[in-house]
């Protein structure tokens, strides 16, 4: 554990009670590599350390706890700070019917991530969402988005293959006549570097102005997170981030890089294949897995 | 570092990054930057000369293998290849460019949807079936995934394929109880021939950090992994991951997936890997 990590560099340098550069400097090497470990950004990693070591500089070490507690204190607090402080859920407002635009890598979790936004609208906000089928391109895709829908009995609009901003333009106005309140528009994953594709979700957002656009990234993320924020963050200006498969043992630093690096918040966690299994982000919790 | 000069802390500190930067692990990176600084010795280096350090040391780490096209070149008729990894990581994709390559070869192909329980999988690996123009043997959404499996190899023998590739539902290693139904089709397969599957190709996502090697681990603990398919490097992940696979376990690695093709898979080569993880 990184707390006993700590405690083991205080305990090999000498005056072990009492915060010094050399202690802090050691400490934060073991950091350093516990993060890297954690798939936190190179980058994000270092401006994380300077922070923390001008807090943990200035601190005063509590008597009752060891200056390794002293320094993880103020690891998980300055984390918690930079993943969002507390947990802010969405409040999907605005006049109806309110557009949620799915976003993001190939296989990422985004079409069952918009399954299990659908239920969480319904059973908790009590609304009565429309699903839309705009990946013409992966075989079977509007199958699955069909599959979920009828999974949870929750309307679904697709043209078969077709072009996707029309698709999502006609999803719009049938949410409209259906008297849904909330449409949620599945997208093919896509590479941040495929201009095209990126061209076409743009183009998606112009013709629907979605007012929540959520990146759905895979928690075993490892460093080019950073990059393929940034880029759709560039382009599409998302409003959170979805953190899937978080059910496994990836510890999940990219959402500390991507928090880092575009600014904006991770929403919901994914913690498995089944609808039911999306949860508000925490960040406290988070920063405990990160720092492992 | 501009023009050639002494491998300082700052020039280390610089390409320490550019092998973070590929997911090639802190562990790993200081390896590789101990054997640098061991060609170096001291002396003045250019930056090109640095890379191609950098390149050799990381292509030393990788295994030398047969080429992946004996796949089908094997004694046993049908030749068994399962393809198992986590969620998304591109194995129904992946099985559909091994076949449209088996085909190539000659090779009568024939699929087994053992994913029977997302969403839209089986009717995923038709449409796929239908593009390669192979057979495939399927059963119900739910059904048992280890009844298909040995429905299918009976299929294979009787109907006379070269090779069977099984496709399977992705699973977290961390969830006991899909690595046990992962067992179970093992076994199930085996009660036809002990010998099967003659392959296991473990895929992963080429966007994988560090966790690459916990699903190795994961994975291999259940079954032998024969092979390593790594997708999606036609985006900007590197997959450096693969060289701490590689330096732990001796992790084979065959092909490389860039991009969502039939055509979009290419037999894994060391050199052009690691060169790939520092452009
Ligand atoms: N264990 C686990 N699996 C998940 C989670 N979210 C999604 N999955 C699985 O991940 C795989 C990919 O999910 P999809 O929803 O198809 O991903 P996608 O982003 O729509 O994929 P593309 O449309 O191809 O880009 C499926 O096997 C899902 O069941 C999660 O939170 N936990
Ligand atoms: N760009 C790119 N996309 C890929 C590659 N391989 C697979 N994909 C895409 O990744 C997504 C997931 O691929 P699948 O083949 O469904 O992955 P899977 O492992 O079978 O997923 P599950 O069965 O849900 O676990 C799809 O959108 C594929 O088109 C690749 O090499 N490059
Ligand atoms: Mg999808
Ligand atoms: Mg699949």
């Amino acid at each position: 554990q990184l707390t006993d990590k700590l405690d083991n560099v205080f305990r090999r340098l000498r005056g072990q009670h009492q915060i010094t550069e050399e202690n802090v400097s050691e400490s934060l090497r073991e950091v350093r590599v516990a993060l890297l470990a954690a798939d936190v950004h190179f980058q994000t990693v270092k401006e994380f350390i300077a922070a923390v070591k001008a807090k943990a500089l200035g601190a005063e070490v509590l008597a009752s706890v060891s200056p390794g507690q002293m320094i993880v204190k103020i690891l998980h607090d300055e984390m918690v700070t930079l993943l969002g402080g507390q947990s802010e859920e969405p409040r999907f407002a605005g006049s109806p019917p309110v557009g949620i635009l799915m976003m993001g890598l190939q296989g990422s979790g985004k079409t069952t991530a918009s399954g299990k936004l659908a239920m969480l609208l319904r059973d908790k906000w009590h609304r009565k969402p429309l699903l839309v089928a705009c990946d013409v391109y992966r075989p079977a895709a509007i199958e699955q988005l069909k599959v979920l829908g009828a999974q949870l009995g929750v309307p679904v609009y697709d043209e078969g293959l077709g072009d996707p901003v029309r698709i999502a333009k006609n999803g719009l106005q049938a949410a409209r006549e259906q008297g849904c309140d909330t449409v949620i528009f599945d997208t093919a994953g896509r590479l941040q570097i495929d201009d095209d594709l990126m061209i076409e979700l743009e183009k998606i957002q112009a013709a629907v102005k979605p007012s929540e656009r959520f990146f759905v990234a895979d928690a075993m993320t490892g460093q080019e997170a950073v990059n393929v924020a940034k880029t759709f963050n560039d382009r599409l200006d998302f409003t959170g981030v979805i953190l899937t498969k978080m059910d496994g043992d990836a510890r999940g630093g990219a959402a500390l890089s991507v928090k880092s690096v575009t600014g904006k918040p991770v929403r919901y966690v994914g913690t498995g294949e089944k609808l039911d299994a999306l949860e508000l982000f925490h960040p406290d919790r988070m920063a405990s897995r990160i720092l492992g | 570092a501009l023009g050639k000069g002494r491998l300082t802390e700052d020039v280390l500190e610089s390409l320490e990054e550019k092998l973070l930067a590929a997911d090639i692990g802190i562990e790993t990176a200081q390896a590789i930057l101990e054997g640098v600084r061991k060609r170096a010795r001291g002396g003045d280096v250019t930056p090109d000369q640095l890379l191609e350090w950098l390149a050799e040391e990381a292509k030393g780490l990788l295994p030398e293998l047969p080429p992946a096209s004996t796949l089908a070149r094997h004694g046993s008729k049908p030749y068994v290849i399962l393809f198992v990894g986590v969620n998304g990581a591109g194995k129904t994709t992946s099985v559909a460019k091994i076949a449209h390559r088996l085909v190539a070869e000659g090779n009568k192909v024939l699929l087994a949807a053992c994913d029977t329980f997302r969403a839209g999988a089986i009717a995923q690996l038709e449409t796929w079936a239908e593009r390669a123009g192979v057979e495939i043997v399927r059963h119900q959404d739910g059904s048992d995934a280890a009844a298909v499996a040995f429905d299918a190899y009976a299929a294979a023998k009787a109907r006379g394929h070269d090779v069977l590739l099984i496709d399977t539902a992705g699973r977290l290693h961390t969830k006991d109880n899909l690595m046990e139904e992962l067992r179970k089709l093992v076994r199930v397969l085996r009660k036809h021939d002990p010998a099967l599957p003659h392959e296991t190709l473990l895929v992963i996502d080429g966007n994988t950090g560090q966790n690459a090697l916990p699903q190795f681990r994961g994975f291999g603990s259940v079954t032998d992994l024969t092979g390593l398919i790594i997708t999606k490097l036609d985006g900007t992940a590197k997959g450096g991951a693969l060289l701490t696979l590689s330096r732990e376990f001796g992790a084979p690695v065959r092909w490389i997936g860039v991009g969502e093709g039939l055509d979009d898979l290419i037999p894994f080569d060391r050199e052009a890997f690691a060169r790939g993880l520092f452009s």
